[in-house]
C-alpha cells in the first residue's frame, strides 16, 4: 500500500525545463497516470525527477537530473508539478544514509573529497556504477558505515573522513508542539513510513492539503495540523493509522513569557494564538476550566507539553489553531466555547488624511487602503475589472490610483486594490472630526418583493 | 439562543469550519451572498478553504442525505466598513431557494426601525439549558430605541447599533449565534434589521440585546454584490 510518490518531493506549479543542449535527455511517457509515472521513474536507473503535466491531459516526462541549477531550470507552470527523488534533494540523511545522493563533497573537517573513480591519493576498491551512486566526489555511504556518508579525502595524510551530514530528525528542530515544523522527516518514531497527506489510502483522513494551506501538509512529511503534542503522520501500515514522529526539540532558551512582541492582552489578532489576556469566562458568564486540571472535562492540552501556548490558569487561549481563543468550561454539559466576546484588535493602519461629509469631493493623494494595500489605478483593469472608472465618472477626478468616492459611498473614499483577493476597499482616510451624517427617521411604507417570505404554518412534522 | 423555541427561519444559515462544525450564524441576502459578523473570522484577506454555509435544515447536525440540506463552500470574504463589524461571504455557487431556503429583505438605507416592531433572532448556538441546541431556535424580541437602550448601557450604544428588549426572563443570543439575523416584520415580509454580535452575558434578565444596525451599511452590501 506504499505509493511510489513517497520517494518524491513535489513542487506544485513548477516545471523543470532542461537547457537547450540536453533537452533530448528528457523522456516523454504518454498515457501514464501520476502513480505510474512515479513508479516507472523509481524503476529507471537514470530517472531522478519528472514533470507531470496535469492539464490538458496527464503527461509524464522523466528527467535524469534534479533542479541543481546546472542542467535545467525550474520554471513556473500552473499546469505542471515537479517531482524530484528525495534522496537527490534532501540535505539530511535517514538512518545510516546509505541512500544519500546529495552533493556535499567536503568532510567534517573541511577536507575536499577524492573522486570515487580515482585511486589517488588513496587507493580503494570502490568502483562507480549507475546503481551505487558513487558520483564524482560526493559524500556517500557504500559500506553502511554507522556514522553515515563519508569519502576518501584529497589529503594524503587523511585517508577518509565522515562528512557530518545531519540526520533529518536533527536538521530541523521543533519548538513547543512542533506545529511550525516544516522539515523532511517522513518516518514515524517506530520507523513506519508516512502516508502522503494528499492521498486517502491506506487511511482516509480529513487533513487534505488544499483545505489546510497554513499547515504545509507537503508530501508525506511529518506535520502537526491538529495541535497534537508533537508532529505526526498517517502511516503506510494499514494496521497503524497514525503515529508520532521522532524529531529533536530545539534547545534554545524559550522567549520569556509575555515578552514576544506579537502577544496581545486586551484584544486578539487573527485566530488569537498570541492572545495572553485574562478573560476566563464565556460570553454567557460561565467560568472556564483551568488548563491544568482534567475536571469536568478531560483534555490533551497539558500546560507543560504546550509550554509556549500560555495555558495559564483558566484564561481563554488558542493552543490548536481554532477560529479564536477558547476554553473548556466549568459546566459538564458544555465542553468548549469560543471566547468571541474578546474584542478583535483593530488592524487598520493609521489614517493619513481626512475627508468631509462622505468624501465625494476628496481630492487628496492617499493611495492606500485601510489595510495598507496599494490602490489599483482607476484606468487599468488588472487585477480587477473596473465598473467605475474615468470613462464612467468623468468628473470624479479619478486620477492615478488616488482614493476617491465617485459613487458617493456613505463610508468614505475607496479604491480598487492591487490585492487580487480584495476587489475594493476603503482607504486609510478618516472623516474629519465632528462630522456625522444623521440616520433617517422612520420611512413610511416600504415595498419589498421576492424576499423575506416565510411559511409560518405550524410545522410539527419537521422535527424528528 | 437563550429562552427561544424551535422554529423556522429560512434565511438563517449555519457557518461551518474546516472540520464541518457549526461555529457561527449568517443571513442569506441573495442567492450567492451571506452576511455575518467579522468577529467570527480571523481575517478578510485570506482564502476560506474548507469553510462552508449550510442551509435548508432545522438541525444543527443533519444526518447524511437529509433532504433539502444545501452545504455550499465559501469562496470569498469581504470586510465591511471598519466600525461595521460586518462581513459578506460569497458562496461558490447560488443557493437554491425553496420553502426551506429564502433570502431576507434588506432595509432602506439608514432606516431606523420603529420601537416595538416585532422582531426575532435565530441560531443554533448555546441555549444555556433553556432549549434544545440540536435544532434551530428562534426568539421573539421587540425593538427598543437607542435612547431607551442607552439608559441601561450608559450611553455606549452607538448610532450604527440597535437594541431589542430582553424581558425579565432574559432572552438573547449566545455563543455560536453570532453573525445570525435580527429579522423584523414589515407587512408580510421579514427584513434584516440587525446582525447578532457578541455581548458580555447571554440573555441576561433585563439586559437589552445589541445588534449592528444593518440599514447603515445597506449601500456597502449592495455595492459588494454589484461589484
Amino acid at each position: 500500500l506504499r505509493s511510489s510518490l513517497n520517494d518524491y518531493q513535489r513542487s506544485e506549479g513548477r516545471e523543470l525545463v532542461p537547457t537547450a543542449w540536453n533537452a533530448a535527455r528528457m523522456q516523454m511517457l504518454p498515457g501514464l497516470n501520476l502513480e505510474e509515472c512515479a513508479s516507472r521513474c523509481s524503476q529507471s536507473q537514470d530517472c531522478r525527477a519528472f514533470n507531470y503535466e496535469i492539464r490538458p491531459i496527464g503527461t509524464c516526462k522523466h528527467l535524469p537530473w534534479v533542479a541543481d541549477g546546472s542542467n535545467a531550470e525550474v520554471k513556473r507552470n500552473v499546469n505542471c508539478d515537479l517531482y524530484e527523488k528525495k534522496v537527490y534533494v534532501r540535505k539530511c540523511i535517514v538512518g545510516k544514509g546509505e541512500d544519500y545522493r546529495g552533493k556535499v563533497f567536503t568532510t567534517k573537517s573541511g577536507l575536499t573529497c577524492q573522486q570515487w573513480w580515482s585511486k589517488f591519493p588513496h587507493d580503494h576498491r570502490w568502483t562507480p556504477s549507475p546503481t551505487n551512486g558513487l558520483e564524482l566526489n560526493y559524500c556517500r555511504n557504500p559500506d553502511g558505515d554507522r556514522i553515515g556518508p563519508w569519502c576518501y579525502t584529497t589529503d594524503p595524510e587523511r585517508r577518509y573522513e565522515s562528512c557530518n551530514i545531519p540526520q533529518c530528525k536533527d536538521e530541523v528542530c521543533i519548538t513547543c508542539n512542533g506545529e511550525d515544523y516544516r522539515g523532511q522527516v517522513d518516518h514515524t518514531e517506530s520507523g513506519k513510513e508516512c502516508q502522503r497527506w494528499d492521498q486517502q489510502f491506506p487511511h482516509q483522513h480529513i487533513y487534505q492539503p488544499e483545505k489546510y494551506p497554513d499547515k504545509s501538509l507537503d508530501d508525506n512529511y511529518c506535520r502537526n495540523p491538529d495541535a497534537s503534542p508533537v508532529p505526526w503522520c498517517y502511516t503506510t501500515d494499514p494496521e497503524t493509522e497514525r503515529e508520532s514522529c521522532d524529531i529533536s526539540k530545539c534547545t534554545e532558551v524559550l522567549v520569556e513569557k509575555g515578552q514576544r512582541s506579537s502577544f496581545t492582552t486586551n484584544c486578539f489578532r487573527g485566530r488569537g494564538e498570541d492572545y495572553r489576556g485574562k478573560v476566563n469566562e464565556t460570553a454567557s458568564g460561565i467560568p472556564c476550566q483551568r488548563w491544568d486540571i482534567q475536571v469536568p472535562h478531560r483534555h490533551p492540552f497539558i500546560p507543560n507539553i504546550y509550554e509556549c501556548k500560555g495555558l495559564e490558569e483558566n484564561y481563554c487561549r488558542n493552543p490548536d489553531g481554532s477560529e479564536a481563543p477558547w476554553c473548556f468550561t466549568s459546566v459538564p454539559e458544555m465542553r468548549t466555547v469560543l471566547c468571541l466576546q474578546i474584542k478583535r484588535c483593530a488592524d487598520d493602519i493609521e489614517a493619513e488624511d481626512c475627508y468631509h461629509e462622505n468624501g465625494k469631493n476628496y481630492r487628496g493623494v492617499v493611495r492606500k487602503t485601510r489595510k495598507g494595500i496599494t490602490c489599483q489605478k482607476w484606468n487599468v483593469n488588472t487585477p480587477h475589472q473596473t465598473r467605475i472608472n474615468p470613462r464612467t465618472h468623468p468628473d470624479a477626478n479619478l486620477t492615478e490610483n488616488y482614493c476617491r468616492n465617485p459613487d458617493g459611498d456613505q463610508h468614505g473614499p475607496w479604491c480598487y486594490t492591487t490585492d487580487p483577493k480584495t476587489e475594493f476597499d476603503y482607504c486609510a482616510i478618516k472623516q474629519c472630526a465632528g462630522e456625522k451624517v444623521p440616520l433617517t427617521e422612520t420611512v413610511e411604507t416600504v415595498e419589498f418583493s421576492e424576499c423575506g417570505k416565510r411559511d409560518d404554518r405550524p410545522q410539527p412534522t419537521r422535527l424528528r | 439562543i437563550v429562552n427561544g423555541i424551535p422554529g423556522n427561519s429560512p434565511w438563517t444559515v449555519s457557518l461551518r469550519d474546516r472540520k464541518g462544525n457549526h461555529f457561527c450564524g449568517g443571513s442569506m441576502v441573495n442567492p450567492r451572498w451571506v452576511i455575518s459578523t467579522k468577529q467570527c473570522f480571523s481575517s478578510c484577506y485570506v482564502d476560506l478553504p474548507g469553510y462552508s454555509a449550510m442551509m435548508g435544515t432545522l438541525f444543527r447536525d443533519p444526518q447524511e442525505g437529509e433532504p433539502g440540506v444545501q452545504t455550499i463552500p465559501l469562496t470569498k470574504i469581504v470586510c465591511g466598513p471598519s466600525e461595521s463589524q460586518l462581513v459578506m461571504l460569497q458562496l461558490e455557487y447560488p443557493a437554491q431557494f425553496n420553502e426551506r431556503v429564502s433570502q431576507i429583505c434588506l432595509p432602506p438605507e439608514r432606516y431606523i426601525v420603529p420601537e416595538h416592531t416585532k422582531c426575532e433572532i435565530a441560531g443554533w448556538g448555546e441555549t444555556r439549558g433553556t432549549g434544545d441546541e440540536t435544532v434551530l431556535n428562534v426568539a421573539h424580541v421587540p425593538v427598543i430605541s437607542n435612547t431607551e437602550c442607552n439608559k441601561y448601557f450608559r450611553g455606549r450604544v452607538r448610532e450604527n447599533e440597535m437594541c431589542t428588549n430582553s424581558f425579565q426572563a432574559g432572552v438573547g443570543a449566545c455563543e455560536k449565534d453570532y453573525g445570525g439575523p435580527l429579522a423584523c416584520q414589515n407587512a408580510d415580509c421579514w427584513v434584516l434589521e440587525g446582525v447578532i454580535i457578541p455581548m458580555r452575558r447571554c440573555g441576561h434578565p433585563g439586559q437589552p440585546n445589541i445588534f449592528i444596525r444593518v440599514s447603515v451599511y445597506v449601500d456597502w452590501i449592495k455595492k459588494v454584490m454589484e461589484m
